[in-house]
């Protein structure tokens, strides 16, 4: 996507930079960001995540990292990696548990740190950034280092869920990051009994978001416990995600 | 319930006050505040809310209320109303949307704020205080100023949710407040095809809780977009409070 680089950008410079954005917290940002990455590893893709939830950081959690302090190498930090991906984020740079209030030059210089302090190999083929919910003031500091970004939006089928996820996806067309469309998780839950789908949470949030801003449902992503069970799912997103 | 007065306790020298918590956030803990003030009201008790979430209030939201500015009546808060329920949280307290880090004695201070500032009905049956997911600092504050306070605790049915409930439980214990016992939300999906149970998120959570604190399972209350379809759930579950 080849971003504008200033000199000390470390980030790959042939890299995909996809940015994974959602109105509210709970719709599954995040699930949704680590198993989009192993598919695209299962389709032999190289692949990084950098976890810019600085609210609610849950990337080393879901892969169960824990933060043992960072290795640094040559100066720069050496991200963990998990099921073959790099992972960076907040939890893994801070000690402790304080809730982190980041604004303005610190929020700049905590997103510069991810892509000037780190040692990311230079054949990454994606870069999936996953975003703090809503529009607040995370979305514009990556806009500054990532100017070329592009933008995922997940929602649920609810109302409330897919109003704010337009509002989100707006602010990211205002800023010019080209939008790959819009994934719709706990779209339906497959009765195990009579393999009828169960529409738990209504039908129409992920509609609403792609008529709203004019873009594709990307994927339409059942209720499941056993995220295993996705990867049929992850797969198909994945290759269309290639391909775009 | 009696609590030890100071001088400025303004809240309902008869009332019961139960706090509501739960280990992680997305479980379900507001809504099910919400949803049992609700058959509580329905029952003819005269019920009032807490939101104690200062890091993610959301009672207010849910209930619809706007902070249009709080009215003040002989120098006290008059917490606004809906359904019957007066409600304090603060979002209605606090001008804008900054992320509130609340620590220390300011925290102790807004915690008392709720109850020597706020114009409480003398004739309250039961004050529901919303906690903050997990076992910080809100908790401990709201001991100090109600030390014989009740817990009901809230978890889902999946393995991470119930762990963090039994701690959140253990520290309540820890604290001298009776454990009323364990609601296990999304505990599972009625079909509306084939009207088998589902159990999308597996089907131990409630029990661990249980088991591990030896409390009762008060309720099971199934995954139901449409909240009213709950009423009868939260009715049976107010009953059982109202006796215990
Ligand atoms: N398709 C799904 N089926 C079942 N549970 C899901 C699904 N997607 C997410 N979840 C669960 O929902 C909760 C919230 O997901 P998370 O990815 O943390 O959301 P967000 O990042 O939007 O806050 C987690 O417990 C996660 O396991
Ligand atoms: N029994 C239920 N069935 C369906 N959705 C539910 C249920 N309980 C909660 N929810 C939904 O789950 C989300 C999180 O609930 P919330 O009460 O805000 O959780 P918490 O207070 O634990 O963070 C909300 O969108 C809410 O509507
Ligand atoms: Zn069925």
């Amino acid at each position: 996507s080849k971003q504008p680089q200033h000199l000390l950008f470390s980030g790959p410079q042939q890299a995909r930079y996809i940015a994974v954005a959602s109105g509210k917290g709970g719709v599954g940002k995040s699930t949704v960001t680590v198993e989009l990455a192993k598919a695209l590893v299962l389709l032999g893709k190289k692949v990084a995540i950098v976890d810019a939830d600085v609210y609610g950081a849950s990337i080393a959690k879901i892969f169960n990292i824990h933060n043992d302090g960072v290795t640094i190498h040559e100066g720069k930090i050496l991200p963990p990696k998990a099921h073959d991906i790099a992972v960076i984020g907040i939890d893994l740079l801070n000690e402790g548990n304080t809730p982190i209030l980041w604004r303005g030059p610190m929020l700049g210089k905590l997103i510069n740190q991810f892509f000037t302090d780190v040692a990311w190999e230079q054949d990454i083929d994606f870069m999936l950034i996953d975003l703090p919910p809503g529009t607040g003031d995370v979305p514009m500091a990556i806009q500054q280092v990532l100017p070329q970004s592009e933008m995922l939006l997940v929602t649920t089928p609810q109302h409330d869920a897919a109003h704010v996820a337009v509002r989100a996806g707006l602010a990211a067309v205002d800023m010019g990051h080209p939008l790959l469309g819009v994934i719709e998780n706990m779209a339906y839950y497959q009765c195990n009994d009579c393999a009828k789908p169960q529409y738990i949470f209504g039908r129409d949030g992920g509609m609403t978001v792609a008529t709203a801003l004019s873009v594709p449902i990307l994927a339409q992503i059942p209720l499941q416990n056993e995220k295993s069970n996705l990867t049929a799912h992850f797969l198909d997103l994945a290759k269309i995600i290639i391909n775009a």
